[in-house]
């Protein structure tokens, strides 16, 4: 997973 | 995370407390539009679908199930508990107008072409308009009582301290997220207006009123 995939915001 | 992303989630949530707490206080909502409540709902389930598969953050899985869980309550209190309150005949924005071009949209530009993909952007996508059918009803009233403008204003602030955030996280980690940026941009934007009123008359003790 790429960090924009990861989705890690709200 | 960092204090812009921070102020941006508190001002999210702080919007559905107050949401919430004029609903329950008032015993009525009026004044609210159901059918961007229901986008909402819309959008946290398209969004949150990872809750079940993928794990951030004890603070990120925290904040989803509220998310999820006070749109749906939300839904829930208009539809049947305080139902009558409800004016459908002023409600009149046709979300199908909103609905389907993000559909579209999310299946030209998403991250990787996947059902899970696909719906993140979809929600991405939806949360920037889903305020329109809410915003098309205070433009035909013409005015709002004070807590629900209070609402709007933390709702609309929330995604407006995201961009810093982007900012920030640009410079810092180097990630950049285009399709939260480009829509997160045009979702602050669709509250200028609104914005302006706010500023310069509820903030000054007036009341919400748009100039005829």
């Amino acid at each position: 997973e790429t960090p924009v995939e990861k989705h890690d915001e709200l | 995370m960092n204090f812009f992303r921070l102020l941006g989630d508190l001002s999210h949530l702080a919007s559905i407390l107050i949401l919430l707490h004029k609903i329950k206080t008032t015993r009525s909502c009026r004044g609210l539009s159901f059918k961007t409540q229901a986008l909402y709902v819309a959008v946290f389930i398209t969004r949150y679908l990872d809750l079940t598969y993928r794990w951030v953050s004890l603070y990120n899985f925290v904040m989803k199930l509220f998310f999820i869980g006070s749109s749906c309550a939300t839904l829930y209190l208009m539809r049947y508990k305080y139902c009558p309150t409800h004016d459908p005949s002023i409600d009149t924005f046709k979300i199908e107008y909103l609905v389907g071009p993000c559909a579209i949209l999310a299946l030209i530009f998403n991250y990787k072409f996947s059902v899970s993909e696909v719906l993140w952007s979809f929600s991405i996508f939806l949360e920037s308009v889903a305020i329109l059918p809410q915003l098309f009803m205070l433009q035909r009233t013409g005015e709002a009582e004070t807590i629900t403008t209070h609402y709007l204003a933390a709702l609309g602030i929330y995604r407006a301290f995201y961009i810093p955030n982007w900012i920030y996280r640009y410079f810092t980690e180097g990630v950049v997220d285009p399709i939260a940026i480009v829509a997160g941009i045009a979702q602050t934007g669709l509250y200028l207006d609104f914005f302006y009123v706010y500023f310069t008359k509820v903030m000054q003790g007036e009341k919400f009123e748009l100039p005829a």
